[in-house]
């Protein structure tokens, strides 16, 4: 980089440190909501003594860990996913001397931290290259694409680049002020009707905490949120490389009536912090309830106890009545999920029975826990079967974990067994925010019953293609591959049920079109539909292999999970990142890693900002760039950089 | 607008223009038996042409009374309303609709149908011109096939000829125009002078339409239709007529 006088002399003083990083760059590539991350890093061990170097990147946990290289002083290693067990075995095998890689997952903000460690002597210079791969999900109407800064120091060459291609237009593109005000206008973006280009560049002087700081003041969340433009509400079908993805997310629709039992958590451990904010979003969700929606609240403890017996409109007096009761509670006691989820079924049953529920309408319990159960029904196998067997196909269960002694599994597979979703709530001062964020997402069923298909013989490999429900702000997403044919034109059918009406919608595509288009950006993701199927395969796979009820049926996908994974690169719980040097002699092991035990590891209080998105410090985080003093062993003290013991104090990582 | 009606029983076109304002609303169709009103809303060209601004439909509405549910279809979209709910669908895709006795069929950047209850058919064509262009606007053309069952109660500009009227035409001779005959039209009661030319039916080519020869009534069909024009103008595009 060319740096002015005034940073040649910071960069000099920075280069004094132990550690220099000469450059930090971001770089991703989003083509159709599927984006490709690379995080490059180029660091110097500047010290006079051999020392440990790490690279912590920070990834949110939805992307997939694609790729990893690292040179140091020249020797290249080169990453590539395998299945675990051959990975291991591989690692084994060569177990590179004084250095380290792993995954570990913090228990805050959907996170993993990918993190590397070399130890090195002076004068080492060593590159790292991080590749991950996320799919952008639409939530209330804005695609959000985040990328973790923290260099961990001044860096002359720091950069941000994204690039966005959409094929039917970019609606809007902007960038929340999430990295702090001091770097707000330092982010530029640049857009036409079908791309845009956020970069973010500061100067060494930019990234100062103060004037005379040496110390860097970018850590926290860089964020770009963007829409798309809608022609049509039939969606957008897209073909490139042989497969297809179609999204579907109509609008200028009628929301449906809604019928909401909420079932809260009013247990001993739900006293404070979480149930005043749970206090403080029911009185924002309620009052957004009409008088064509119908609800009830179930509070429980050790007790079940009902707000009202039966659903109620959502009229004015109804809802003040149940604003006052929720603010009396006072929460005590035990936790009985079954029996209060039981009690919710059992009051949706009765009111569908005796014909309250208009049939067009959508159905839903809201549960908010933050403990396992305690009284009653505590297996929670039992819990999930029970719920499972009285649940109806057109009830959907929603559940909110709060806090970390919740466990999260267990709300997951309960929400996705019974077509609905899960959601961690973090207990910190804005989780009444989040708590709302999260119904506002659900506050809009604007379709049921949705099926996106495909004329016979036309596509294979599809995705998931029937919901359950559609919501405003949201998106469906189908892929699949695409079989030979004559015809240069691939169409798709969506039906689905509004209120009171029913939707055909055909969409067509050209098949060839897309891939024209994509050979001319320069910036786009060209093997992006390819990725997106898989990615959207592989979760899909590992949702329902959490749900399979065998064992034969679990190890199907098990394999079926690895050989994707392993065919399209991509880190997941049944595939690890070996990276290898080139002569194969040195191994280390990327593990994808396992959600820490619930009850531990509670993460610390966050970071400020008023997005709550500020990184949270784990209970061990070194800063990105470990610096650790390590006495050269005495019997190599004349010999040379050749081979170095580990130091003594290591940072643990999987597979140790 | 031009309007075309076709008279199978006398097998002949007989063609009028409405040369009303823009901005209003002309009944089409209006069946008070049935509950079925088709209405259309006039709008302008960009700038007059030759001195004369043009008038075209911009938006036609089919109302159905019984279940609550119209239709409304702009030249930027098609609106669905039951009064509780509205949906609203682009041009952009082919898609079909139903609720209660009526089914919506849209094909993408064509036309849309309205069928009620399986026996009474409204197609909308799309005409979409060069955003660009100095004076021309998009708009929309309409067609009502002859078996559509009404009640005897049904009137409108076009309603109204599906009791067919008996018509004769004679003394054919050249025209002012030597392309175009004359001749004397007998209708209602009335004797017309009228002129033999071409309209165009745009359902098989939306740009180039194919030509109908018609016999084209002049002053706004006057004594063709029942009583002047500026009866049918309605208020809303929900309004029945009121039969003249």
């Amino acid at each position: 980089a060319i740096l002015t006088s005034e940073e040649q002399e910071d960069f000099e003083a920075i280069r004094g440190e132990d550690i220099t990083v000469k450059r930090y760059q971001v770089e991703s590539r989003i083509t159709s909501r599927f984006a490709h991350t690379t995080v490059r890093s180029s660091v110097v061990n500047s010290g006079s003594k051999a020392q440990s170097i790490g690279f912590n990147v920070q990834i949110p946990k939805r992307a997939f860990i694609s790729n990893f290289t690292m040179n140091v002083n020249g020797i290249t290693f080169m990453g590539s996913v395998k299945e675990k067990t051959v990975a291991r075995n591989l690692y084994a095998q060569a177990r590179a001397r004084g250095k380290a890689a792993g995954i570990v997952r913090a228990n805050s903000q959907d996170l993993e931290t990918f993190k590397t460690e070399v130890h090195v002597p002076p004068g080492s210079n060593i590159e790292f290259e991080l590749h991950y791969q996320e799919m952008m999900h639409r939530k209330l109407g804005f695609y959000e694409h985040t990328l973790f800064l923290q260099p961990g120091r001044l860096v002359p060459n720091f950069q941000v680049d994204v690039y966005i291609y959409e094929p039917k237009g970019i609606a809007n593109v902007h960038t929340p002020n999430t990295l702090g005000d001091q770097f707000a206008e330092l982010i530029h973006v640049t857009s036409t009707k079908d791309k845009a280009h956020v970069v973010f560049k500061p100067t060494l002087q930019q990234q100062k905490k103060c004037e005379n700081c040496t110390n860097t003041a970018i850590d926290g969340v860089f964020t770009i949120k963007y829409d798309v433009n809608r022609d049509s509400n039939a969606g957008e079908l897209q073909v490139s490389d042989g497969h297809f993805v179609q999204f579907f997310a109509p609008s200028n629709l009628s929301p449906l009536p809604k019928n909401i039992v909420f079932v809260i958590d009013v247990s001993g451990s739900m006293w404070g912090v979480k149930m005043k904010q749970t206090v403080e979003a029911m009185q924002a969700i309620l009052d957004d309830l009409s008088i064509d929606d119908h609800f009830s609240i179930i509070d429980f403890n050790h007790n079940v106890r009902c707000w009202s017996e039966d659903l109620v409109p959502g009229s004015s007096l109804q809802v003040a009545d149940a604003k006052k009761y929720i603010q009396s509670i006072k929460p005590n006691g035990g936790t009985n999920i079954n029996e209060a989820l039981m009690r919710a079924v059992q009051m949706l049953v009765k009111a569908s029975n005796q014909g309250l529920i208009d049939p067009r309408s959508v159905s839903m319990i809201i549960l908010v826990s933050d403990g396992d159960p305690t009284v009653g029904e505590i297996k929670l196998s039992t819990i999930q079967k029970n719920v499972k067997r009285v649940m109806r196909e057109e009830f959907s269960l929603f559940s909110l974990g709060i806090g970390f002694d919740v466990d999260y599994d267990f709300l997951e597979r309960i929400a996705m067994e019974n077509r609905g979703i899960a959601q961690r709530i973090y207990a910190n001062h804005d989780a009444a925010e989040q708590l709302r964020t999260f119904y506002s997402q659900v506050s809009a069923p604007l379709l049921r019953r949705i099926t996106i298909q495909f004329p016979e013989d036309s596509v294979s490999d599809v995705t998931q293609n029937r919901f359950d429900k559609y919501f405003s702000g949201s998106e469906l997403v189908v892929a699949g591959k695409v079989l030979p044919s004559d015809s240069d034109t691939l169409t798709s059918f969506t039906t689905a049920s509004a209120a009171l009406l029913d939707i055909t919608m055909e969409t067509e595509a050209d098949t060839t079109e897309l891939d024209q288009e994509l050979a001319k950006q320069q910036h786009s993701f060209t093997g992006f539909a390819r990725q997106m199927w898989a990615y959207l395969t592989i979760k899909q796979l590992i949702s329902e292999r959490a749900l399979a009820p065998t064992a034969v049926k679990k190890r199907k996908i098990t394999q079926r999970i690895m050989a994707l994974a392993v065919e399209h690169q991509f880190v997941t719980p049944l595939t690890a990142l070996l990276v290898e040097s080139e002569d194969a002699r040195e191994r280390l092991l990327a593990d994808s890693p396992k959600d820490p035990k619930h009850g531990c590891c509670s993460g610390g209080p966050p970071g400020g900002g008023s997005s709550g998105l500020a990184p949270v410090q784990v209970v061990y985080q070194p800063p990105p760039w470990v610096q650790m003093t390590t006495p050269a062993p005495p019997s190599q003290a004349e010999k040379g950089p050749e081979e170095w013991a580990l130091p003594q104090r290591v940072n643990l990582v999987d597979n140790d | 607008p031009h309007f075309i009606i076709h008279l199978p029983t006398s097998n002949m076109d007989v063609c009028f223009n409405i040369d009303s304002k823009p901005g209003d609303i002309l009944n089409l169709v209006s069946d008070a038996g049935t509950g079925l009103v088709v209405n259309g809303r006039l709008i302008s060209s960009k700038q007059p042409h030759k001195g004369k601004l043009s008038t075209y439909f911009g938006a036609i509405s089919v109302y159905y009374e019984p279940d609550g549910i119209s239709v409304t279809v702009h030249t930027g979209g098609i609106a669905m309303s039951d009064g509780a709910n509205s949906h609203s669908f682009t041009w952009g895709a082919t898609a079909e609709v139903t609720q209660d006795g009526v089914r919506i069929s849209i094909v993408k950047n064509s036309h849309v149908t309205v069928t009620v209850n399986n026996h009474t058919q409204v197609m909308v064509l799309l005409h979409r011109v060069w955003k660009k262009h100095p004076v021309n606007v998009d708009f929309l053309g309409i067609y009502i096939p002859s078996s559509n069952q009404y009640s005897p109660l049904v009137h409108g500009l076009i309603g109204q000829f599906s009791r067919e009227p008996e018509v004769s035409v004679h003394d054919v001779r050249p025209g002012v125009d030597p392309m175009k005959n004359e001749a004397t039209m007998e209708v209602k009661g009335n004797r017309l002078q009228v002129t033999r030319g071409l309209q165009k039916d745009y359902r098989s080519d939306a740009k180039r339409g194919s030509a109908v020869s018609c016999w084209f009534v002049h002053n706004s069909g006057k004594g063709f239709i029942d009583g002047h024009y500026s009866q049918y103008i309605v208020p809303s595009l929900h309004s029945f007529l009121h039969a003249p």
